[in-house]
């Protein structure tokens, strides 16, 4: 554990407590990604198997389990609770091209062959475009709320953080996992536009629109 | 390094 990593993981974290607490605090899921929020429920399941298989801590095992029940907690509130609120129409991203590919990927550049790891691997190549049916969204809609805007920040921050991390973490242990790092990469550079606009807009008191 | 048995990450 090193600085950048607990960052990343504490950014992750008010990622989701941030989208849990605008869609209860507002009753309403409108403006986020349903799709979205389904791609980052099968990225923790797919990857967070190995709670039943390893245990490396205390922390690791209870973000896992806090990461899991957030992200099945949204998908019951924006497909269930507040389902009349979901803007389905904005949120037209077709999934199929980002689960095939992934899947496809996870079979081919893989560190080993088994079902864990190749589930493991899947999850990080998901991960890393699972944004796209949201940042799709603001761009038909041509805007975010405020909140919304803080939590892709946050959410974009944490694999930023977690580059830091792979860095530091390269020449102090000899760490380096090229599938998690080139995924990372891919991750954050898909935020590039959408941090561009939060510093330019929303930190300056400004609503995100886009021009 | 063995990044498969690393796996202490989130």
């Amino acid at each position: 554990m090193n600085i950048f990593r607990l960052c990343g993981d504490l950014s992750h974290l008010l990622a989701i407590l941030l989208l849990l607490f605008k869609i209860w605090k507002t009753r309403s899921c409108a403006g986020i990604s349903g799709k979205t929020q389904l791609l980052f429920t099968i990225v923790y399941t797919a990857r967070y198997l190995d709670l039943f298989t390893s245990f490396v801590s205390v922390y690791n095992s209870v973000m896992k389990i806090v990461f899991l029940t957030a992200s099945y907690g949204t998908l019951y509130l924006m497909f269930y609770k507040f389902k009349p609120t979901y803007d389905h129409n904005h949120d037209s991203f077709r999934i199929l091209y980002l689960i095939v590919p992934a899947l496809v990927l996870s079979f081919i550049i893989v560190h080993v062959y088994t079902v864990m790891e190749i589930l493991w691997t899947f999850s990080i190549y998901l991960e890393a475009v699972a944004i796209m049916p949201q940042l799709f969204m603001v761009s038909r809609t041509g805007e975010a709320e405020t909140i919304t805007s803080h939590y892709l920040f946050a959410l974009g921050s944490y694999r930023a953080l977690y580059i830091l991390n792979w860095i530091y973490r390269y020449y102090t242990e000899d760490f380096l996992d090229w599938i998690t790092i080139m995924a990372g990469i891919v991750q954050t550079i898909l935020y590039c536009d959408f941090f561009y606009l939060y510093i330019t807009k929303v930190l300056k008191g400004k609503r995100l629109s886009l021009p | 390094g063995n990044p498969k048995e690393g796996k202490d990450e989130l």
